[in-house]
């Protein structure tokens, strides 16, 4: 599950 | 992480590296816009405040210390140690018309009402525009180097291939960011006249320069 909040890209 | 999103972050890396060179070798920011640097400065200080509060992984934390390092060296190249070749008469685009507006839009549409993630979304619509004093600079003065012409190139190709990011990420994990999308659907469209001129006359070894 992806957590929107949690900004993996630059 | 896929092909679109490790070659977008690198054309991101080769483009701000393409400007500290162009200005450290040439000895002058001729031809620069220090208050597009100024807003890329403040779109990588207001995004990357999660280098605080979250770890996501060594290459996401090197590549964000880099690439705010590298905003404010260039910053300080321009405005400190080769002021004097600053063209500050044709650098007039204003940039309150942008700042404001998107402060008040991230206020307004976010993912959630808190003062990070809406700073995070103040810095991916601020990023979408930022480019606009540079590309109206050119626009005044009728032309670009060549260098600086690969500078903007890069740095529209990286947000062209995070497009096919979202689109791979969308497909393969479900994943989409509807702000992001459509933010860098705008910053990518705003290049296209630009890509068209570099396509047209740069590659064929002309210089950059508009019809008066």
């Amino acid at each position: 599950e992806y957590n929107i909040y949690q900004h993996d890209e630059l | 992480m896929n092909i679109f999103r490790l070659t977008g972050d690198l054309s991101h890396l080769a483009a701000i590296i393409i400007l500290l060179l162009k200005i450290w070798k040439s000895r002058s920011c001729a031809g620069i816009s220090g208050k597009s640097q100024i807003l890329f400065a403040l779109v990588f200080t207001t995004r990357y405040l999660d280098l605080f509060t979250s770890f996501i992984s060594l290459y996401n934390t090197c590549m964000k210390l880099i690439y705010i390092g590298c905003a404010y060296a260039t910053v300080y190249l321009i405005y400190a140690k080769f002021r004097a070749t600053y063209d500050g008469n044709h650098d007039s685009f204003r940039v309150e018309f942008l700042v404001v507006p998107v402060g008040g839009l991230s206020v307004l549409i976010n993912h959630d009402f808190s003062p990070l993630e809406i700073l995070w979304t103040f810095s991916i619509y601020l990023e979408s525009v930022a480019i606009l004093p540079q590309l109206f600079m050119i626009s005044k003065t009728g032309e670009a180097e060549t260098i600086t012409t690969h500078y903007l190139f890069c740095l529209g190709l990286y947000r062209a291939l995070y497009l096919f990011n979202w689109i791979w990420r969308f497909y393969f994990e479900g994943f989409f960011d509807m702000i992001a999308i459509v933010a860098g659907v705008v910053q990518t469209v705003l290049y296209c006249d630009f890509f068209y001129l570099y396509v047209t006359k740069v590659l064929k070894g002309k210089k950059l320069s508009l019809p008066a």
